[in-house]
């Protein structure tokens, strides 16, 4: 798995 | 280790297939396919944030089908007017990952 790319792990911040 | 999960079976029953029915790749949900179900409660953002953090328990960005669970539990207990709470108490891990 590809972590995402804004270094955030949470999609709500 | 003898604590029972938080996530009753007839939870989880229904949790499943709203995991199932979101097309996991690999057995695993992206922040962009979960964000708009927990969307949907209503709840404030910054809520919403907070249940993902405790939820995503390895912090890997993605939730398997025990972490979704976690998930929508945790709404379904802000949306009856429970507090989050601020840490994982031990009844809220999946089993699988004590």
């Amino acid at each position: 798995q590809v972590p995402p790319p804004s270094g955030s792990t949470n999609p709500f911040l | 280790t003898n604590i029972p999960w938080d996530v009753t079976l007839s939870e989880k029953s229904k949790y499943d297939k709203v995991f199932d029915s979101l097309q996991p790749v690999n057995n695993m949900l992206s922040g962009d396919k979960v964000k708009p179900v927990l969307m949907n409660s209503q709840l404030p953002v910054d809520i919403l944030g907070r249940i993902w953090d405790m939820s995503d328990i390895d912090k890997d960005g993605y939730l398997d089908r025990d972490e979704f669970a976690v998930a929508m539990h945790l709404v379904y207990q802000a949306r009856e007017g429970q507090d989050i709470p601020s840490i994982m108490r031990p009844g809220l891990v999946p089993p699988s990952k004590r």
